[in-house]
């Protein structure tokens, strides 16, 4: 028999609001509804039980569409390219992105690879100590100005480091802004201009809901983001801020922080992240 | 923005002879497509809008206003309603302690807050209570240097409650002491225990969760989760000077039933301002 209208709408609906629950951005859920009701049109449904499995495996396969972006191996990527490697971190205050430089360090060694950490936030009190610790907890060297410095001289001078001894990967930590701030905004153009990084990556929080999207297009069409990471996904968010992002840029999510340790960053895996959305 | 996804589905009511269920339902669908977008919990958003059926189903609008914005009044009433009053932090001898998920500015608005009340007279004496981040000591100390405000802590200590303990001792003659306490979340057990034994020996008068704008549907049951261990007695919402609506933080605050105490809308000490409710509701609706 046929499936209403009305009765469609309701489960149209209540899947909307979930994937809303779950702070996947107005934008990205609206794209997922279209993706579904395409399918739909062309399925032939018995009776309305079979309606739910049918939508449920839509579902999962407009977000693996969405997900479903070439991805970054980081390792290969570094191995693959001339040496230094330069990847800069970005992103609004708070979002992990000091934490992160910290753990892709801790990955990066355990293959072999050599860092050196850049202290490129020159302005938040406590910025460079604290990365600092990581660079002493690592055992990696750390190339630092005075705070105040200007950041683009801070990320040069850890490149000519780099390069002099013949260090793979410069990871260049830069201050939490907001991307309202244009100066802010501008000062990320300048160090991009002088480090001239192999890979940019926005530091995104999973907490945060539909800002993400706004925070995410905004940094993009700045600098340019490569790929992002999404951080605090153990504070029991459900995560859709990951597609909100990946949708928005078109980029992928390379990894998910799930902790506090250096061991707590995970490769991005989209069959996980759907699993999630679903439990 | 509200106001933009509402006036296409509010011309059916205009154009409908008599407001049917049908014609009611859909505007409902688009008041909480737009709340949820601003961030508000769910379940917040779905007793919003049970509000506002019932009313927008017995009201007439007032004279002079057309259906559209009558809806809009009565869901601008009712998120009045769920602010609440901002409260002001008297001026007098108390202890504050901050509390919080990770990065939401607990630490930067405790110095914001230091100055504050040392601009006004006070005595004020902060513990670095957070001996889990790397740094954090240095953090707290270099922002309390700049104001010339006394912090107590040391970069080696590992037992939280012990340092506030003593740091409770050191500043028995302030007038304000502000306790700064390491991020954490509701599913960190050990966490929460050590924010509840904090509490216990600093007996803080007042527990001030700290919240970003941009917090999304965790804001609620995180929320709630800090209220139940310490019962929250006041909400900063930070970061106000980005983009976000922060409807999650109006949702911390409806679960806490915690009024606005500040509001942060700047990275520098002196971006420590009050709430203005119409302001905030406004920036919320679009
Ligand atoms: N639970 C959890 N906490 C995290 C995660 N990543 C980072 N954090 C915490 O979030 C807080 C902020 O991390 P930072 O690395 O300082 O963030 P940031 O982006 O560098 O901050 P700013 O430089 O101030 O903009 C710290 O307390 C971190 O320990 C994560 O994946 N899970
Ligand atoms: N733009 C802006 N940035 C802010 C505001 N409040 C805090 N920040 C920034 O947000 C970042 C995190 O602030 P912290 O004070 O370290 O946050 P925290 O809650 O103490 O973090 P943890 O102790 O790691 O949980 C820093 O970069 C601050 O400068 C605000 O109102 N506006
Ligand atoms: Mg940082
Ligand atoms: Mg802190």
């Amino acid at each position: 028999k046929k499936i209403t209208q009305d009765k469609l709408e309701d489960i149209m609906f209540d899947l909307e609001m979930a994937l809303l629950e779950s702070d996947v951005a107005q934008g990205v859920v609206e794209r997922i509804k279209n993706y579904i009701i395409k399918e739909l049109e062309g399925a032939k449904v018995k009776r309305s039980s079979e309606l739910e499995d049918v939508i449920e495996g839509a579902l999962k396969k407009a977000i693996r569409q969405v997900l479903d972006i070439k991805s970054i191996d980081l390792i290969d990527s570094i191995r693959a390219s001339e040496k230094p490697y330069v990847v800069m971190f970005v992103g609004v205050n708070g979002t992990g992105k000091t934490t992160a430089i910290g753990r892709i360090a801790h990955r990066l060694q355990r293959e072999g690879i050599s860092c050196v950490l850049a202290a490129g936030d020159t302005f938040r009190a406590g910025a460079i100590e604290q990365l600092t610790k990581h660079a002493e907890n690592l055992g990696l060297k750390i190339i630092k100005h005075s705070a105040g410095a200007d950041p683009a001289a801070v990320a040069y001078d850890a490149i000519e480091h780099a390069k002099a001894r013949k260090k793979d990967v410069v990871l260049l930590d830069t201050a939490g802004r907001m991307q309202t701030n244009i100066n802010l905004m501008d000062e990320m153009k300048k160090i991009r201009r002088i480090a001239r990084p192999n890979l940019i990556v926005f530091v995104g929080d999973a907490l945060a809901g539909n800002d993400a999207v706004i925070q995410a297009s905004e940094f993009d069409k700045a600098v340019g983001v490569d790929g992002a990471i999404l951080t605090k996904i153990d504070a029991d968010a459900k995560g859709g801020a990951a597609l909100s992002i990946a949708y928005t840029i078109g980029k992928p999510i390379l990894y998910v922080g799930t902790g506090q340790g250096y061991e707590d960053l995970e490769p991005f895996d989209a069959n996980w992240m759907i699993e999630r959305l679903f439990e | 923005s509200l106001a933009q996804s509402l006036r296409g589905t509010l011309k059916k009511i205009a154009n409908a002879s008599n407001i049917d269920k049908d014609v009611i339902k859909d505007v409902v669908r688009d008041i909480q497509r737009a709340l949820l977008q601003a961030d508000l919990n769910v379940k917040l958003v779905l007793s919003i809008t049970k509000e506002v059926e019932r009313r927008a189903l017995e009201e007439k609008p007032p004279a002079g206003m057309s259906s559209r914005e009558h809806v809009i009044r009565i869901i601008y009433d009712q998120l009045v309603k769920i602010l609440g009053e901002p409260r002001d932090v008297g001026l007098k001898k108390h202890v504050i302690m901050m509390i919080g998920l990770y990065g939401q500015g607990k630490t930067t608005t405790t110095a914001k807050m230091a100055k504050y009340f040392q601009k006004r007279g006070l005595k004020v004496g902060v513990i670095a209570a957070d001996v889990h981040r790397p740094a954090a000591f240095d953090q707290l100390k270099q922002l309390g240097d700049r104001i010339n405000v006394p912090v107590y802590g040391f970069p080696k200590a590992k037992d939280s409650v012990a340092v506030v303990k003593k740091g409770m001792e050191q500043y028995a003659d302030f007038d304000i002491v502000i306790i700064d306490t390491s991020g954490r979340h509701s599913l960190e057990e050990d966490l929460i225990k050590e924010m509840e034994d904090i509490a216990k020996v600093a007996k803080p008068d007042e527990r001030f969760l700290v919240i970003d704008a941009a917090v999304g549907q965790q804001a609620g049951p995180q929320a709630q989760a800090f209220h139940d261990a310490v019962k929250v007695t006041g909400v900063i919402i930070t970061k106000l000077d980005g983009t976000a609506k922060a409807g999650g933080a109006l949702s911390a605050v409806a679960v806490t039933n915690a009024p606005v105490t500040f509001i942060g809308t700047g990275e520098h000490i002196e971006d420590l301002e009050k709430l203005d409710p119409p302001r905030f509701i406004s920036r919320l609706l679009g």
